[in-house]
């Protein structure tokens, strides 16, 4: 469903460059379940935007559902976010105005679902991460796994087909990581495919296809 | 060094309340080496707030270095925590408009040190956290882990006596956790104060003494 072929990331400052991501060259089948796994600052995040569309490469291609994404203007491309994709960002990136259940509901404003009917799906999305009773709150009220699992609620919200997770539970306690990773096996068994950044080698090993990532290279281990 | 005597914290939200801490009673000796862990939500940050002077109780007393902290206004609040207090924020709470050094720099404008003397500190502390090449980066040009060394290294700018971190591995691979681990065991040996929240059942096992938290209520175990 995405395949990248030798895609490139550079970021140009003054006389530097830093070349975040080189030749990623890989497929993600529909319904996959893979995670991504290195070092900090290693290209994790900049891959995950890079499958997202939230940005472009420097070169190479990236091809979705087979057809070339560079041939999406950024309004095509909104409609691909908003249609099929899940984004978890590392940093929440919550609107700090608006509640969690108006957080939560954002993606769905796209489609302009009957009130009602997205009602529904945000009090669902907020249940499956047990964060019902804190609907009403701005984000700055929230604890840091509060946060984080709203923006994954908020990921969810629209059933996406494909969920990209950066690093999902790195401010939730054992207990609480595990039913979010429960939550991600469900989509994946109703045919999602679920991209998942993660640090910890119990959560990876869980995972039947690996991405490592290192100084912005891409090895592949199922 | 630090005592608590009954302290609450009480979030009021209109007709809700939110008690994020309840009787918290407990000491901390000089050089002590403590993790604090809980379940998502359950009064670490609060907790890890009132100890660093950053959020004063609802009832309750907290002392430091014997007198009562309530007694101190705000400009010897300041003075305390620019002095023997280094905080790693759970969310890093960087400034974006300044650089990597900008930004580890600030505790050092309180004391007024030459500026040959404040850069050599800075210089150091990047070192320890392998942040040296992204020094004149802006925040929003790092990956996640690589903000969260800086809010470490801007932690440790200072050489502090009490250093009180958030979860400050939640965004690191396991080398990399491990190093700055070990930082904060030197830091200890040489007579430090650590105080640790995580999540990491691994990181908590290093810890001689653990304050559990549940629902705003706190046990000691040591
Ligand atoms: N300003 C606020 N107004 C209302 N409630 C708040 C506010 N700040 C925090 N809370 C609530 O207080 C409780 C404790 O929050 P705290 O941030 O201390 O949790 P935590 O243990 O650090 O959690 P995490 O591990 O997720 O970071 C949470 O349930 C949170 O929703
Ligand atoms: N806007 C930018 N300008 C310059 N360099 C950048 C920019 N954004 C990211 N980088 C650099 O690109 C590299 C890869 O960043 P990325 O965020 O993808 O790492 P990561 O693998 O997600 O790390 P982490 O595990 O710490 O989140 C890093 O070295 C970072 O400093
Ligand atoms: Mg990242
Ligand atoms: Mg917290």
């Amino acid at each position: 469903v995405i395949r990248l072929n030798q895609v490139c990331k550079r970021y140009r400052m003054g006389e530097a460059t830093v070349d975040a991501l080189v030749d990623a060259t890989f497929t993600i089948e529909e319904g996959e379940f893979v995670a991504i796994l290195g070092p900090s600052g290693s290209g994790k995040s900049t891959l995950m935007h890079l499958l997202g569309f939230l940005d472009s490469p420097s070169s190479g291609e990236l091809f979705f559902e087979g057809r070339p994404v560079a041939a999406l203007d950024e309004t095509a491309r909104a409609h691909v976010r908003a249609e099929k994709i899940g984004f978890v960002f590392q940093a929440f990136n919550l609107l700090p105005r608006l509640t969690v259940a108006g957080n939560v509901r954002l993606p769905l404003t796209y489609h302009r679902h009957p009130p009602a009917d997205a009602a529904a799906r945000v009090a669902d999305a907020l249940a499956r991460v047990d964060m019902t009773n804190r609907a009403h709150h701005r984000p700055g009220e929230l604890s840091g796994g509060q946060r984080q699992r709203v923006a994954i609620a908020r990921a969810l919200v629209n059933s996406p087909r494909i969920l990209l997770a950066d690093e999902p539970t790195g401010n939730l306690d054992t207990h609480t990581a595990a039913t979010i990773l429960a939550l991600f096996k469900e989509l994946n068994r109703q045919g999602g495919t679920i991209v998942l950044v993660t640090h910890s080698a119990e959560i990876a090993a869980q995972f039947p296809r690996q991405l490592h990532v290192r100084d912005g290279r891409i090895t592949d281990h199922r």
